[in-house]
């Protein structure tokens, strides 16, 4: 463990409790999109089967745990609870136009052609698009609530975090998973446009619209 | 290549 990914995973727990208690406490999820929710959900899933099968560390097996049950509930409340609140016409993106390639190219590329590390390879590669139709809804609707883009911020920035986490564990143990590396760059690069409109407009104290 | 790949990141 270093800094970076302590922070990374601090960040990522945050993003998700930040997102699960706005919907809770507001009982409404306009402007969250369901879909991204989603593939968060099938992102977990995918990626800790392994809580199954080996153990690394308590912080490994617990914030597992926490994600997985703060995903499911996330979807809970959107499509169940307050699925009265749910944006259908705006939260509109073809997921089948991720999962698919994505799931191709997780057959295709991995480190071993077993189960468990397609499964794992098809996360990795899931998560670095899986916020595209929470983008997509945000340009669609042309906005989005504050509480929202802190969401969003806590969420790109885990990743970023993971480039460095990735540099440091480079030079420090020699190690590199490039599958992970590739990934997390196109994840953080999908989030550039919205971390310039979020430290122009929202650290500003602006609500963020667009166009810009 | 059987490596059992243990991922240790979240």
């Amino acid at each position: 463990m270093n800094i970076f990914r302590g922070i990374a995973d601090f960040s990522h727990l945050a993003a998700i409790i930040i997102l699960l208690h706005k919907i809770w406490k507001s009982r409404s999820c306009a402007g969250i999109s369901g879909k991204s929710q989603i593939l968060f959900a099938i992102v977990f899933t995918t990626r800790y089967l392994d809580l199954l099968t080996s153990f690394i560390s308590l912080y490994n097996t617990s914030m597992k745990v926490i994600y997985i049950s703060c995903s499911y509930a996330t979807v809970y409340l959107i499509y169940m609870k307050f699925r009265a609140t749910y944006d259908g016409n705006h939260d509109s993106f073809r997921v089948e136009f991720l999962v698919v390639p994505v799931g191709g190219l997780a057959v295709l590329i991995n480190h071993d052609f077993a189960l468990l590390e397609i499964l794992w390879t098809f996360s990795i590669y899931l998560e670095s698009v899986a916020i595209l139709p929470q983008l997509f809804m945000i340009s669609k609707t042309g906005e989005a609530e504050t509480i929202t883009t802190h969401y969003l911020f806590c969420l790109g920035l885990y990743r970023a975090l993971y480039l460095f986490n990735w540099i440091w564990r480079f030079y420090f143990e020699g190690f590199f998973d490039m599958i992970a590396i590739v990934a997390g760059l196109v994840q953080t690069v999908l989030y550039c446009d919205f971390f310039y409109l979020y430290v122009t407009k929202v650290l500003k104290g602006k609500k963020l619209s667009l166009p810009a | 290549k059987a490596k059992l790949l243990l991922h240790d990141e979240l």
